[in-house]
């Protein structure tokens, strides 16, 4: 099966959809199944210590690639993509002897094994003396995956051990690279929203702060628009991080906000929660003795459901509900529907270029206070709805009409989903 | 924490065997540039999988099989000259001795000066240094210019947006 992997592997770069650096090769599957070898147990760190730092070390490559590693203890060897084990000196029945304290302190094989030299201090991530397990054992999947060495300041896949005084992260070019091997990550999301909050500084100002999420089945991702990445650790279980609404299958998320109204909603199947920024968690009851949660049509009538998304538009103070090929519109001032709708999306948000639209079921949409822009999301690709900056460039654009599409992962880098094993780390 | 079983904890000391040998003098860094491909390219992944192939049949003696592992060891890679004068004065070796310098950031001397000795001892990976991989030092160099283009992109739209980003650094 080694001989097929590999030879599948090479025959699938020779047809030239896995592109890789200098004829390295690379996994042609992408759930990975891993073990730590029962006879190469390190004789320094506890065996559950040992098991938490190659979890997250695979979840960290898992963070920034399309693959998904999984702890595999119960199939037969041969099953196994990739076995970890400490030995010193002449070990695992490996070629290459270690050669004890000091210098050489690992090694690995393409497509294979990694074997840790047990005459090193090995330390867990929250020691900070002897040598990082968890940046070595990073470093060694990277070769596993088919990395070499590199001579990049920052780079995990330098070949000499750089002490870390804190936490390290894989960067920005190591991305890339593991992505020239397998590829990017791409998929649909659930809901994509900017999350404003208010808050007061030291001096008791109040000062208005935003992030952007995006929400995936049950996790979502942190994403930091001034880094280009989603945030350091995620995705994690919206059941972490938000509290009091669904924790999967989110529909849609609304940010209501005018001089009068300031109001965060989640939307799911044919009920609504109302999320109270301030404390973090949503209404039970609100202000106004609205119960939560409530009936999308008794909140919004007129509107059906379930919905496939909505956002709201601060220019006419309208949320935008899109469900199947239709657009409703409601008037929050008024709190009704607005006359002359639903209409076609494909009216109400026209295309530029003729047939680049996403016609009906959208996934996402949202305001974007990073971009300026309202996005449509539907698969693997978003549409920008125009807005007045490109109308001053170019005034023959129709209002609201929608640019050819893009593919999110060129804008928003490194959305990658994990293991739903490693998934509460 | 090892384990020890004599009150003076003399029992967990690593004997020398257990050390790693230091790279000091020309011989130790010619084996040392020989074993991490920057004499001739090592073939690391073919040479492992055979190892597992033979160590698999089952129906060699043990002491065929330990031969075959002493076959397998790289560091027999030497050309067969002997050592006794400075090895590095060879032609092939200064240059492998000067790839290494450049890879490391280090002063090309051409000569097994501290700073290279020190980078030699330093704890690295045993997987070798191959060709391929010094040609991706200058790869990395064009692409990390495009990513100052991009972000300087991001910068400008960053500051556009005149909210600011409230984020946990750490993981």
């Amino acid at each position: 099966s080694l001989e097929m992997l590999l030879f599948r592997g090479r025959k699938k770069r020779s047809e030239g959809d896995t592109p890789s650096i200098s004829g390295q090769m690379a996994f042609s599957k992408t759930v990975l199944k891993w073990r730590l070898i029962g006879e190469g147990y390190s004789s320094q760190l506890s065996i559950d210590d040992q098991r938490y730092v190659f979890r997250l070390a695979f979840r960290m490559w898992s963070e920034v690639s399309p693959l998904l590693f999984e702890e595999d203890n119960t199939s037969p060897l041969s099953m196994i993509d990739i076995r970890l084990g400490f030995g010193t000196g002449r070990h695992l029945g490996c070629a290459q002897t270690f050669d004890g304290a000091g210098r050489e302190f690992a090694h690995a094989w393409q497509l294979g094994d990694i074997h840790f030299d047990d005459d090193e201090h090995f330390t867990a991530p929250s020691n900070d003396n002897g040598i990082s397990l968890l940046k070595v054992a990073v470093h060694e999947i990277g070769h596993v995956l088919g990395l070499p060495h590199i001579y990049r300041t920052g780079s995990i896949m330098q070949p000499s051990y750089i002490p870390q005084n804190s936490g390290f992260e894989i960067d920005w070019l190591d991305r890339k690279s593991v992505q020239e091997l397998y590829g990017k990550c791409a998929g649909p999301f659930n809901a994509v929203f900017d999350w404003v909050r208010k808050e007061r500084t030291v001096y008791g100002e109040v000062v208005v702060r935003f992030n952007t999420y995006f929400f995936r089945k049950n996790w979502y991702w942190l994403y930091e628009n001034r880094n280009n990445r989603t945030r350091y650790g995620d995705p994690i279980a919206i059941q972490v991080g938000w509290h009091g609404i669904p924790s999967d299958g989110i529909d849609a998320f609304v940010h209501v906000w005018t001089w009068r109204i300031d109001a965060t909603y989640f939307f799911k199947g044919t009920q609504y929660w109302r999320y109270d920024s301030d404390s973090d968690q949503a209404y039970a009851e609100d202000s106004e003795g609205n119960k939560y949660p409530r009936l999308i049509s008794e909140g919004f009538p007129g509107i059906p459901s379930p919905i496939n998304t909505a956002f709201y538009d601060r220019r006419d103070y309208r949320v935008y509900f899109f469900k199947d090929s239709l657009v409703y519109a409601f008037d929050v001032n008024k709190n009704q529907k607005v006359n002359g709708f639903p209409q076609l999306i494909t009216d109400a948000f026209p295309a530029v270029i003729p047939n680049d639209h996403p016609i009906s079921n959208l996934d996402a949409a949202f305001f974007s206070y990073s971009y300026n822009s309202i996005f449509f999301f539907k698969g693997t690709y978003f549409w920008k709805v125009v807005n007045d900056r490109d109308k001053q460039l170019n005034s023959s654009l129709a209002y609201n009409s929608l640019l050819p599409r893009q593919n999110i992962g060129d804008q928003w880098f490194d959305i990658c989903n994990v293991h739903s094993s490693v998934l509460r780390m | 924490e090892k384990l020890f079983h004599s009150r003076d904890h003399s029992d967990i000391e690593l004997p020398t065997s257990h050390r790693a040998e230091v790279i000091v003098d020309e011989v130790t860094a010619k084996q040392f540039l020989e074993k991490y491909g920057f004499t001739n390219p090592v073939k690391w992944d073919e040479k492992h999988y055979e190892q597992e192939e033979s160590f698999i049949d089952a129906n060699r003696a043990p002491k065929d099989i330990l031969s075959l592992i002493q076959e397998g060891t790289f560091a027999s890679r030497s050309s067969g000259e002997s050592d006794a004068e400075n090895p590095l004065q060879k032609p092939q070796y200064m240059k492998a001795l000067k790839e290494f310098q450049k890879a490391y950031n280090l002063p090309i001397t051409g000569v097994l000066d501290d700073a290279t000795k020190a980078v030699m001892n330093k704890p690295r990976c045993g997987v070798p240094d191959k060709k391929a991989d010094l040609n991706n030092t200058i790869d990395n160099t064009t692409t990390s210019i495009t990513n100052e283009t991009l972000d300087n992109r991001t910068a400008q739209v960053e500051r556009q947006a005149s909210y600011s980003a409230g984020t946990r650094q750490k993981r």
